[in-house]
């Protein structure tokens, strides 16, 4: 196809580029990236989030952004939220409009957004691929020479089975895995008790397929949902407990 | 598209097909169908299960099931497990396989799905949509001419804003919307305390903008959880708890 011609990112001014991937919908991915975001800027670091689930775009509700971007001839100017630069979808379509783009238009428009967006040097650029390992996913990987993969998944073991696909594009499109990251871990009850509702050790089983390292387990806190709510991350509130984990 | 001259679904033996589908992934669809087609076995109908699913199959783990379908000329014997027949892509692509099909070549499986297998009578035919609105829901809507829908939420107030896309697909597709299940609604800790992990009020919202009912809420509950990872979904187990729900 002509996609061999399209453009590359240019990527001189941004240190490092990670992708986070789930194997299914649902397990956190979103969350997990805008806690991120969150973390990395509390650290002091510049921070840029592409939105690139075209189908579930979520980021922008759950940051709570308000601006929008401003297009400038050929050039999108992102929009910020406490400083840190946010592209998505959800800015160029409403959100219970269904998205229904084929092959050569989603190409397009990813190519679009890593290289028609300025955003000036920033230490961390993060990408919230569309879950599972189709199309979208398989454009940035063409458009991005260096990137570095997160995979989010459940405690489920059957979460973990979609590792060989994930592994498999990893190393198709030369994504460097950084690691795991379980989500929904452990349910903290009133009593203190821990309730392993989603099961246990399909973080460490996926890792161990895809040869890195479990990162974190984030526990089940009604807290991280209500903050993803309300369009603030936990960790943008740095004291609460979950906040501590990412 | 030559697609108005594929063929329709001869429905003369079946006489209920319900659609089951989700906005997002991991609200639980499988899980609910799965469940919904034992509710209906032990209430002493028959009962046959597509997993329409193509990217996220997970009929065949969550049922059990150990048989394969048999092919005869053109015609395609399901898989039975407990006298439920089942269809899925699973048991034509292993697990760990990246399903990567265009929409041509999904259609004409789905339409194949549809047509090609052999039911014999049935009361029930339950088909396991994918999440979201894409092009396979709207292939079976092609192939089927009557059928209801139902839907499956879970608490989130933002889940339920998927609820105007689904809304629409029913009707472009003329599906008649069935009602809204609500799932993992509340979990009940060891203290006997409702904690309300993922909110409330997403499914009686979903059901306001849909203009039906909410049929039922699930509870988040670990037997539910075990039971699908062990291939034995809960209402398989009669006397438990959340089994009554379904
Ligand atoms: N650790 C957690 N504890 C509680 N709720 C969570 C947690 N992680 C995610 N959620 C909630 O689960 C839902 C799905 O999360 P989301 O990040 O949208 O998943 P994905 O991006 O994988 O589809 C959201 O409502 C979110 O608030
Ligand atoms: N009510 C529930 N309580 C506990 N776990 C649940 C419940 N419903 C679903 N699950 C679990 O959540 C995961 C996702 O469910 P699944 O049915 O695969 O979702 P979907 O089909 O929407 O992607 C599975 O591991 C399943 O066992």
């Amino acid at each position: 196809t002509g996609q061999a011609q399209s453009p590359l990112f240019d990527d001189a001014k941004v240190r490092h580029i990670i992708a986070v991937a789930s194997g299914k919908g649902g397990v956190g991915k979103s969350t997990v990236t805008a806690n991120l975001a969150y973390a990395l800027k509390n650290a002091g670091h510049s921070v840029g989030i592409i939105d690139a689930d075209i189908y579930g775009f979520s980021i922008p509700r759950m940051m709570g952004v308000r601006t929008l971007p401003t297009v400038i001839d050929e050039t999108i100017i992102p929009a910020i939220k406490d400083g840190i630069k946010i592209i998505s979808m959800g800015f160029f379509v409403e959100e219970d409009q269904a998205v229904i783009w084929r092959g050569p238009l989603l190409h397009k428009a990813i190519v679009q957004f890593l290289t028609q967006t300025f955003w000036d040097k920033l230490d961390y650029l993060l990408i919230d691929l569309p879950p599972g390992t189709g199309d979208v996913t398989l454009s940035i990987s063409q458009t991005v020479k260096e990137s570095q993969l997160l995979v989010v998944t459940t405690p489920q073991p059957a979460a973990s089975n979609v590792a060989q696909r994930v592994g498999e594009l990893a190393r198709k499109a030369n994504f460097r895995i950084l690691g795991v990251v379980e989500n929904m871990s452990y349910f903290i009850a009133p009593d203190g008790s821990y309730q392993y509702i989603f099961g246990s050790g399909g973080g460490q089983e996926l890792a161990d397929k895809l040869g890195c390292q479990l990162l974190c387990q984030i526990p089940l806190d009604t807290s991280i949902r209500e903050a993803g709510d309300l369009g603030n991350p936990v960790t943008s509130l740095k004291a609460n407990q979950s906040a501590k984990v990412f």
